[in-house]
């Protein structure tokens, strides 16, 4: 595997956002890219990310090969590098380490950084393709503070998707709360747009303290899309360059 | 109130 990333930053910042849900996991490299697919200990929440072979420039990978890689670790050595930093992964066939090399644009700095690998013996699941009933896209700042605000009142928030809008609700002990958004275009900056794509009419419950982690990588897009079905995961989607993209799956709260 | 369901109630090991 050689693969170089113009920004060091977008792979500390993708480990920063899952690294309290999940600790130690493969980086499934194969010619499509660099994949990581995990669920967190209690198995309410699936993180799954893929950086297409497009988002790095050069990309070779001559064999599929699985990083297993700890977490903190690999976030000890991205807080390495430099915030403009080129980082190039690097491996071998059947390999010990993982290389990391930050290049500085600017400068003639060179660092260069081993990570020993672990065995993980992780299951893949197979997510269904699903059409979901409602898409939505809000900016990303928005979805996390009403994640936050919601989480001072309440451990579950109820997200109801109605031609109406989005509307997110809790009860708890000092009281309730709610905020409702409705479709909103603003020409001059896009990345304020919510959009509501909805097929049919949805409402589930979702337990906040997740939500609040998956906001973690806020920082990586302007906007993130919701996608609900009644009865299955919600999906929390971060988009990258180049179709790359983080995605957190978590499990609804059913019954009565 | 409502119970925690898990991922592997709806996504099967490959």
């Amino acid at each position: 595997l050689e693969a170089r990333l113009e920004q060091a930053n977008l792979l500390k910042k993708v480990v920063d956002a899952i690294k309290d849900l999940v600790q130690d996991c493969n980086f499934d490299c194969n010619d499509s890219g660099i994949a990581l697919q995990a669920m967190d200990n209690s198995h309410v929440a699936l993180v799954s990310m893929m950086l297409k072979s497009e988002s790095f420039s050069p990309f070779r990978c001559d064999r599929n090969i699985a990083l297993g890689i700890n977490l903190t670790s690999l976030q000890k050595v991205l807080r390495c590098a430099n915030s403009e930093d080129i980082l190039t992964l690097k491996a071998e066939d059947a390999p010990d380490v993982v290389n990391l090399v930050f290049e500085s644009a600017d400068s003639d700095r060179l660092s260069e950084y081993d990570i020993k690998l672990m065995d993980i013996d992780q299951e893949h699941l197979g997510i269904p393709e699903t059409e979901y009933a409602a898409n939505i896209s809000m900016p990303s700042a928005e979805f996390q503070k009403i994640c936050r605000d919601l989480m001072a009142l309440s451990e579950s928030v109820a997200i109801e998707c109605t031609k109406e809008g989005v509307k997110f609700s809790c009860n708890g002990d000092i009281g309730s709360g709610s905020v409702t958004l409705r479709s909103h275009t603003n020409v001059d900056k896009p990345e304020n747009n919510v959009e509501i794509d909805l097929t049919e009419p949805v409402a589930l419950t979702f337990s906040l303290k997740y939500l609040v982690n998956f906001c973690k990588a806020s920082g990586l897009s302007g906007q993130v899309k919701l996608c609900l079905s009644n009865e299955v995961p919600l999906l929390v989607e971060y988009g990258l360059a180049s179709n790359s993209y983080l995605r957190f799956y978590l499990a609804p709260k059913i019954g009565d | 109130g409502k119970g925690q369901s898990s991922i592997f109630s709806f996504f099967g090991k490959k």
